[in-house]
């Protein structure tokens, strides 16, 4: 099945990637 | 982003383990198509029965693949491994590859969340199946610990009721609804999830979708899920992510485009969530036996259980007085037989009985360490020696307590020797002490000694004694001769011989006649 890397673009993700908030 | 809980107890589920069924192998998936909210939505729903011998956490592309951040899609990662379904696991950094959360594979601890606080789901080694929220020292716990656990990003259902509200308030500090975790649970997208069922199965959903355009939500799925009698669950990586492989092969259509946009392809993900033939638990059955269709078959007579990781020697558990080894049990010294239940005996000691005892006069042998327990009047390691003297009792450790420190009876420490002075010491003023018999025998001596001594002195002395008297006696009786005839007075004539030489007729010798010079 040689269909090669994905692009990874349909990101479902919890957290938002840039703000890392200070843990509580 | 969330708080981080080191240690105490969190809110979590723990289903104990179902009794094994028997027969009962492997997986059972279900396909489905399913609409949520009049949206089309296919899916596979798998069922795994004795989840601790069939189900497994795995590392991208195998052991080290997060310490090496690696990622890997799910068809390489479960291929090798022998699942008979697979879909991708735990949450992971994009840009590192690093598996975030807890990560416990086959009972390594693969990597720690440091207590942060998001939806886990782990089957520790008793086979009791956790599902919740952990304290790190939870996680880490090492009396029973875990050898499966993953985590995810909101605990779907517990105990039977949806939990989003309640995972939300605990797994992410924002309140707002339209900040990025509101709109993670609410919009539609592909998604997984893992459980358990009330039978004890462990449940891994699947369902296929896009984000925003295909598939369903958090709620959609919890209630899917309540209506699969699943008990507890958490949400797993959904979106891209979200892969079904079904023996070794993709069975799912990921949303994530390849190069050639025309076509899908699915993501490289990190860990893996997987469904295989009953394994045994450890794999290598502790060491102690061979795994036959997932069951362990232990080697030796004495290994049991089902990771062969126990010893039973029997009922009689060695007796209590041996310890149950591989070999069976090993006696404590001084026991011996197959249950250690036999002391040793007719004087011989250690371990198995093999040694000899030494002891001697009749003394007890310690049937562990063999060491002597001397009669008394005895002593030494054997008992060989008797009491020195002056010493009596048990291990002749008391001093005889006798005057003029005589020895006393080794054994009873009676003091039944005296003082006697003996003939020949008298004089020495020298004491000795004597056995009573010997006492007596010296006595008899000393008496038989003085009374004969005496006696001969008696005998001497009443011998002296008489030749004095006779001497006395003639002394006496001579000097009265002589007094008398000096003395004048009565007188006796005695007629001179005839001068010359010639007898007087009268003279001459009369028969019989003792020559008597006296004569009247």
């Amino acid at each position: 099945f040689g269909w090669g890397p994905s692009l990874d673009d349909d990101l479902l993700l919890p957290y938002p990637r840039l703000r890392a908030r200070p843990a509580r | 982003d969330c708080a981080r809980v080191r240690v105490g107890s969190r809110e979590h589920e723990s289903w104990p383990p179902s009794p094994a069924t028997p027969g009962a192998s492997g997986a059972a998936v279900r396909t489905f198509v399913s609409h949520f909210a009049g949206r089309a939505v296919a899916g596979h729903l798998t069922r795994a029965a004795e989840p601790l011998r069939t189900f497994a956490v795995l590392e991208p592309g195998g052991p080290g693949g997060c310490a090496s951040r690696r990622r890997a899609t799910v068809e390489e990662t479960a291929r090798p491994a022998g699942c008979s379904v697979a879909q991708n696991g735990g949450f992971f950094r994009m840009g590192t590859g690093e598996c975030l959360g807890n990560v416990v594979s086959d009972g390594r601890l693969v990597s720690s969340a440091g207590g942060l606080q998001n939806a886990q789901f782990g089957i520790r080694r008793d086979g009791t199946m956790v599902t919740g929220y952990l304290s790190e020292e939870e996680v880490l716990d090492t009396e029973n610990p875990f050898v499966q656990l993953l985590s995810g990003v909101v605990w779907l259902i517990r105990n039977g009721s949806v939990y989003i509200n309640e995972s939300q308030a605990a797994e992410c500090d924002e309140t707002q609804e339209t900040g990025p975790f509101s709109k993670f649970v609410n919009v539609i997208s592909a998604r997984t999830a893992v459980g358990h069922d009330r039978k004890g199965q462990v449940v891994l959903f699947h369902a296929d979708g896009q984000t925003e355009q295909r598939g369903i939500n958090l709620w959609e799925m919890a209630e899917f899920l309540l209506k699969q009698d699943v008990v507890n669950a958490i949400n797993l990586d959904g979106g891209g992510s979200a892969t079904f492989v079904l023996n070794g092969t993709l069975g799912s259509y990921p949303s994530d485009h390849c190069q050639d946009n025309m076509w899908r392809c699915p993501r490289s993900v990190s860990t893996v969530v997987c469904v295989h033939e009953p394994r045994c638990q450890p794999p290598d059955c502790s060491g102690h036996g061979t795994c036959v269709e997932g069951r362990c078959q232990c080697t030796g007579l004495f290994w049991r259980g089902a990771a062969c990781d126990k010893l039973d020697c029997g009922p009689s558990n060695c007796s209590q007085h041996g310890l149950c080894t591989e070999t069976g049990c090993r006696c404590e010294a001084g026991w011996t037989g197959s249950n250690c239940s036999e002391a040793c005996t007719n004087g011989s000691f250690g371990e198995d009985c093999a040694k000899k005892c030494q002891c001697q006069n009749g003394a007890a042998c310690d049937p562990a360490q063999g060491t002597c327990t001397c009669p008394l009047g005895f002593t030494g390691d054997t008992c060989a020696q008797e009491c020195p003297l002056g010493w009596h009792g048990p291990g002749c450790q008391r001093p005889c307590k006798c005057e003029h420190q005589c020895p006393c009876d080794p054994q009873t420490g009676n003091c039944n020797l005296t003082q006697v002075p003996t003939l020949n010491n008298i004089l020495s003023r020298v004491k000795q002490c004597l056995q009573p018999s010997e006492v007596t025998l010296q006595t008899g001596e000393v008496s038989l000694l003085t009374g004969t001594a005496w006696l001969a002195l008696t005998l001497a002395l009443v011998f002296l004694l008489l030749i004095s008297t006779v001497v006395n006696v003639s002394l006496l009786w001579g000097s009265r001769v002589e007094r008398s005839r000096r003395l004048g007075g009565a007188y006796v004539y005695h007629q001179l011989q005839e001068m010359n030489g010639e007898l007087l007729a009268t003279e001459k010798e009369q028969p019989g006649d003792a020559h008597n010079p006296f004569k009247d």
